[in-house]
């Protein structure tokens, strides 16, 4: 059976899926100031297990809105404008649905796969662990 | 009632891994 270390090297999501590895990726992440995208990407999947019929849903729809997406985070700087225009259009009309992050989470995703992710497998924190 | 910032934190706590 893999190691979870041979699994961290797999793939992002099976890092992500495991709790050491997640937790010593974030450590990662705040030293290189990126941990925002690592938060975003958990808001994302929490998000999607939300009740639509519960009002704190569309809170939380706000709130990862505000904080990560109109603002000047990394987060938006890394999502493609016609992203963030369908998130703002559906947050205005109150229009919230499972799957509206998705594809905000996919384009974070496809860039911590790019680069942070292949910088922490040779990165100290996750020598010094190994 | 919880505020937008405490929902957020809850949000993304909820979707962490858990202990193995």
């Amino acid at each position: 059976p893999d190691s979870p270390l041979a699994r961290w090297t797999k793939s992002l999501h099976s890092l992500l899926g495991d709790q050491d590895g997640a937790h010593l990726f974030r450590t990662f992440l705040e030293r290189e100031k990126c941990v925002d995208t690592l938060d975003f990407w958990f808001a994302c999947n929490g998000f999607r297990q939300m009740d639509l019929k519960d009002t704190k849903t569309l809170r939380v729809a706000k709130a990862i809105y505000k904080r990560y997406i109109d603002t000047s985070s990394i987060v938006a700087k890394q999502l493609k404008p016609a992203t963030k225009t369908f998130i703002r259009d559906n947050i205005k009309k109150q229009q919230i649905d499972s799957a509206m992050f998705d594809q905000a989470q996919t384009e974070i995703q496809t860039s911590m796969e790019e680069s942070p992710y292949q910088m922490f497998l040779t990165s100290d924190i996750y020598l010094e662990y190994v | 009632m919880d505020s937008e910032d405490d929902l957020l934190q809850k949000c993304i706590t909820s979707a962490m891994p858990k202990q193995r």
